[in-house]
């Protein structure tokens, strides 16, 4: 493992971490995509049924687990906790992500590394994973001014992505035989998403203000 | 040379 990976892993788990922190501390989950956090749940079930198949390392097991164990954790809690649950801005969470899930299993049953049903779902968890922020950068859209911890999360995720592009260069130099393109094409295309936000965190950042999007 | 084991990425 080269360190941009593992940058990617702590800046991925920050995030999870920094939502948490916000739901908790908060007891609110105002500007967050339900549907983003569900989509996250079938992505992480989906890739990680290799759990008891194949052992990578220790690492990469409880690194499984935290994932699943958390995206199931901030899904109960926007749907079953009684304070949190008020708090979560419906209306605005209004995109349809089954749409996301069909078109990523179909893309997924067309193009895989193999036609085995962990491969499908394999692949369809990275095609779903590259369009499962869209529910939330709609959402931070339509709201317009987004909640400091709220942001951070994003940015959070965005990093998380870019340091696993680094991390492809990297290995692509480093590696004989390294060659994942359904992995690093669904990357790009993941990390292309945030362009955007990226672009207003910055300007925000930059100019100590208030991150807003344009509506 | 050895052929990757499963997929080592999270």
């Amino acid at each position: 493992m080269n360190i941009f990976r593992f940058a990617g892993d702590m800046t991925h788990l920050i995030s999870i971490v920094v939502l948490l922190l916000k739901i908790y501390a908060t007891k609110s989950c105002s500007g967050i995509s339900l549907k983003t956090q569900e989509l996250y749940v079938i992505v992480f079930l989906a890739r990680y049924l290799d759990l008891f198949t194949d052992f990578i390392s220790v690492y990469n097991t409880v690194m499984k687990l935290v994932f699943i164990g958390s995206s199931l954790a901030i899904v109960w809690c926007m749907r079953m906790h009684r304070a949190v649950k008020r708090t979560y801005d419906k209306e605005l969470d209004t995109f349809r992500h089954y749409f996301l899930v069909l078109g990523s299993f179909v893309l997924a049953l067309l193009l895989h590394e193999k036609f085995t049903f962990q491969e499908i779902f394999w692949a369809f968890s990275i095609y779903l994973e590259a369009v499962a922020i869209l529910p939330q950068l709609v959402m931070l859209q339509r709201s317009g001014n987004v909640d400091n911890l709220t942001g951070q999360y994003v940015f959070f995720l965005g990093a998380y992505r870019a340091f696993y592009i680094l991390n492809w260069i990297y290995r692509f130099f480093t590696e004989p035989h390294f060659s994942r393109w359904i992995a690093c094409l669904s990357g790009l295309v993941q990390t292309a998403f945030y362009a955007d936000f990226f672009y207003y965190y910055f300007i925000s950042w930059k100019n100590n203000a208030k991150l807003q999007l344009p509506a | 040379l050895p052929q990757e084991q499963g997929h080592d990425e999270l």
